[in-house]
């Protein structure tokens, strides 16, 4: 099965709860394929901003699990802006922000900000994390 | 001269 069918399966909104076999597979073929983690990134980037709440936490599910299983091409995909925007759009009220539920809001930031810390290497995410606090969109 | 490579990144947008 591919990414695009695992990634379906990992989110789908008529999940009763987590698929963990979904979401082992996808990062299994993250690991194993080659070249699989941009791929894998712009799968999960669609998937975060489904406009059903429980499609887009099952997706930033999916998206913490690759990041602590995955290796550094898929933290390198990740610590770039191309995707960090993405997220940020989520929460912006410049952006999206308005029409993203506040459950999927607060796990965007959640996840940004524990990536600071876990990930320092990754200079840009704590430079996109910086840049809402400065605008607000990240309170105390 | 300055060899303007590909980034393979785009620019921080502002939220």
């Amino acid at each position: 099965t591919s990414l695009e069918a695992l990634i379906q399966r990992a989110t789908s909104p008529t999940n009763p709860g987590p698929d963990t076999a979904a979401i082992d597979a996808f990062c299994g073929m993250v690991n194993k394929e080659p070249n699989s983690a941009h791929i894998a990134t712009k799968l999960i980037t669609t998937q975060i901003q489904s406009p059903q709440e429980w499609e887009a936490l099952q997706s930033l599910n999916l998206l913490e699990a690759c990041m602590k299983r995955c290796g550094s091409s898929f933290h390198t995909e990740i610590g770039k802006f191309r995707f960090l925007n993405e997220m940020i759009k989520l929460v912006s009220p410049k952006y999206l922000g308005s029409q993203t539920p506040k459950p999927v809001r607060d796990r965007v930031l959640q996840l940004m900000y524990s990536w600071t810390m876990d990930y320092p290497r990754e200079t840009k995410i704590k430079e996109a994390y910086q840049m809402l606090r400065k605008q607000g969109v990240v309170t105390d | 001269p300055v060899i303007r490579g590909f980034s393979d990144d785009e620019p921080l947008v502002i939220a």
